[in-house]
């Protein structure tokens, strides 16, 4: 977060509402919390809002403050296993950094050794947190989950964050997070969540359904670089999270090919894969491997002073190692092992990493999961995206950066990717948009989230709208988002109908009295829903029409918006009736028709709809894709 | 046999002006699998803000549940990962 807020252009000074927003109470679900890192200092903190209904936890090792204003724990099966402490005590860190991505108080000088230097905070650095911890060394059960959600709603958090996911498609009313998103938001509360880090492939976004935020991770304009220098002088740049320094010291260089360990022969040793490299023979050298390792993976080369990694896997998924350690790319991993092969005595050196700048940012991480939505293809998933790769955030002294048991260090600040890391951010701009909008339902924060999003480059993404949703979040241009698509609890109800579920199923589940008539079952492209997704066939000719109604939230003058269509590929003929909104009031409601016709010529057309006012530019993506 | 498992019952949202406790559950699962409901068996139930409970069944006695009016799903409680 030293850069990440920068990067959007939320910088320290923007606007806020600091009675607003230090009533504002996240509910952030994941490995616990750590209350003693400086992100969570309570200095300057009022009581806990008087809605809050929650609890904290308290045992021997763990309180919480005026910062910390609940925290629970849940293990149903009651458990424990030896890498867990009891409690809402963070004993991983990952819940340590995405709570402090999304509230915790500025810290400046944050780094980890001397990395990613600058002010650690959160998006709503006066926000409190409730922390329910649900996941565990084992993982993270739907009962647990659940459980979470049933105290969490009644506590009273205004929103919450879930950087956490299934790795396989459920529907809707089978999946413990998109039932307890929908209880949320029959609340008012608006749920944020991580799509899941199986990208790049098409259709592995878990967290899909249409009441809650969808977020993918996409990189900042900072990366980190980790130089590999040979002992003929020669320099190669390559990736990773390191902190080690070896000042330059030239170290004898080994590739693992060449010393397998029997029965493994050098095409299995390699890799590094454990116990198929001879470890007395990496013992005090730099050891160069044909595959990126996990960092717990490294057992393979225990004793070894450093790791050269090299293959054409992404470099954008970065880790810190228990070692000196670097990733570099095929063609200088080909120069490396040539350098080898042809020295008596290679050696080598691996640098301490260092910030630089990153062109062409932001694009998605490769990691990231794509849609598009496996149950409900025709609502676009995911939402919206934020950083995810490289954030600097707060993390357990008691917990080494690396996860890796063997390694011995212990940060305050420390820098890790994922779609986990993206959520919060996008939890903390939603928080941030409801400090201005306390009224806002969470439909109306999604909409004005995905509305003023950044573009993001389809040339630089080819995935498009599968992978960055909107674009990128633009916390400042949401709060005046000008028109919102707003839906409610009957909207979602409806739009269930349409999706075949049974009047009895909708009214245990609403409690309304819903019933599916053919007045009261909506289709899918007629849920307000702020973004436009069609799946079809690329032989096929397209023809379907999407029915939206837009509110003016912008201006309480008479404002006319006018709708254009921003179609680079003109593939597609969209039109737009009517093609201009005149709105009287504030709060009046008008409806529209999209109308997509033409032929898509391959996987993935964009285009967007563009309401605009002269002074607002409310923008919705609209993306036809290939279904097969 | 037909070894037990942990099952989600999840139910929507509480009847209006009413919250469903542990023991409306437990008359609920007596009702539908019979005496040979052990209370025990009932591992949690959600009364805060919606209706639903985690138990121990057999894959039978799920399917029983499943069917029973004012169920509206039973799945196995599955694991999720951090991101």
């Amino acid at each position: 977060t030293t850069r990440s807020w920068d990067f959007m252009g939320f910088s320290e000074q923007v606007k806020r509402v600091p009675a607003v927003e230090s009533n504002i109470i996240v509910g952030v679900f994941d490995s616990g919390i750590w209350p003693e890192s400086p992100s969570f200092d309570d200095a300057g903190y009022g009581p806990p809002p008087a809605k809050w209904r929650g609890r904290c936890e308290v045992s021997a090792n763990f309180s919480c403050n005026d910062k910390i204003i609940g925290a629970r724990s849940y293990r149903s099966n009651g458990k424990h296993l030896e890498n867990d402490i009891k409690g809402p005590i963070d004993s991983d860190g990952h819940g340590t950094h995405t709570a402090s991505t999304v509230a915790g108080g500025l810290v400046r000088q944050a780094s980890m050794l001397g990395l990613g230097l600058g002010t650690a905070r959160g998006g709503v650095p006066s926000a409190r947190i409730a922390a329910y911890k649900v996941c565990w060394s084992d993982g993270c059960t739907d009962a647990d989950i659940l459980a979470a959600f049933d105290d969490a709603i009644a506590d009273g958090v205004d929103i919450i964050s879930g950087s956490l996911g299934g790795s396989s498609v459920k529907d809707y009313f089978n999946d413990s997070i998109a039932i307890g998103s929908f209880h949320a938001m029959q609340k008012g509360i608006l749920t944020t969540l991580a799509v899941g880090n199986n990208g790049p492939e098409f259709t592995t976004i878990v967290n899909f359904s249409p009441w809650s935020l969808s977020v993918a991770a996409s990189t900042t304009d900072r990366k980190f670089e980790t130089k590999v220098k040979l002992g003929d002088g020669r320099e190669f740049n390559g990736v990773s999270v390191n902190t080690f320094d070896l000042n330059g010291t030239q170290i004898p260089l080994v590739y693992a090919g060449d010393i397998p360990k029997a029965p493994f022969d050098r095409s299995v040793s390699r890799m590094c894969f454990e116990n198929t490299v001879d470890k007395e023979r990496v013992k005090g050298k730099i050891v160069v491997c044909d595959s990126l390792a996990v960092p717990g993976g490294v057992v393979a080369v225990e004793g070894a002073a450093g790791i050269i990694m090299q293959d054409e896997s992404p470099q954008d998924d970065t880790n810190s190692y228990p070692l000196p350690a670097s990733h570099v790319g095929p063609k200088p991993g080909a120069l490396i092992l040539s350098y080898i092969n042809s020295t008596r005595v290679p050696t080598a050196s691996i640098m301490k990493s260092r910030g630089r700048k990153r062109n062409r940012a932001p694009f998605v991480a490769s990691f990231s999961s794509r849609g598009p939505n496996p149950i409900t293809p025709n609502i676009l998933k995911p939402d919206i995206s934020g950083p995810g790769v490289e954030i600097l955030a707060a993390w357990p002294s008691t917990v080494s950066p690396s996860g890796a048991e063997e390694d011995n260090k212990r940060v305050l600040y420390n820098v890790i990717s994922g779609t986990s890391m993206a959520c919060p951010h996008v939890t903390a701009a939603a928080a941030y948009v409801k400090s201005f909008h306390p009224t806002w339902s969470p439909a109306a924060l999604k909409s004005a989230l995905i509305t003023t999003a950044f573009p993001m480059s389809h040339k630089r993404n080819p995935d498009g709208e599968l992978a960055y949703g909107a674009g990128h979040i633009n916390p400042l241009g949401a709060v005046h988002p000008g028109l919102i698509y707003n839906a409610s609890e009957t909207d979602y109800v409806k739009f269930l109908c349409g999706q075949g579920y049974s009047t009895e199923s909708l009214r245990r589940l609403s409690d309304d009295n819903a019933s599916c008539s053919a007045n009261n079952s909506g289709t899918v492209f007629e849920l307000n829903y702020p973004s436009f997704a069609l799946s079809t066939n690329a032989s096929n000719p397209i023809s379907q029409v999407f029915r939206r109604r837009v509110t003016n939230v912008g201006s309480s003058y008479a404002t006319s918006y006018k709708a254009v269509i921003v179609n680079p590929w003109r593939d597609l003929k969209i039109t737009v009736k009517p093609s201009v909104l005149l709105f009287k009031r504030l709060g009046e409601e008008l409806s529209f028709e999209v109308r997509i016709g033409g032929q898509i010529r391959k996987g993935v057309e964009s285009a967007a709809l563009v309401w605009d006012d002269g002074k607002h530019k409310v923008r919705s993506p609209i993306t036809v894709f290939n279904a097969n | 046999e037909d070894p037990q498992k942990t099952y989600i019952v999840y139910m929507g949202s509480h009847p209006k002006g009413k919250v469903s406790t542990s023991s409306h559950h437990i008359r609920f699962l007596t009702e539908t699998i019979g005496s040979n409901f052990a209370p025990r068996s009932l591992i949690h139930s959600y009364k805060r803000s919606f209706n639903g409970f985690v138990a121990k069944l057999t894959e039978a006695e799920a399917k029983k549940v499943s069917e029973m009016e004012g169920v509206i799903s039973v799945f196995p409680n599955g694991k999720k990962q951090l991101h």
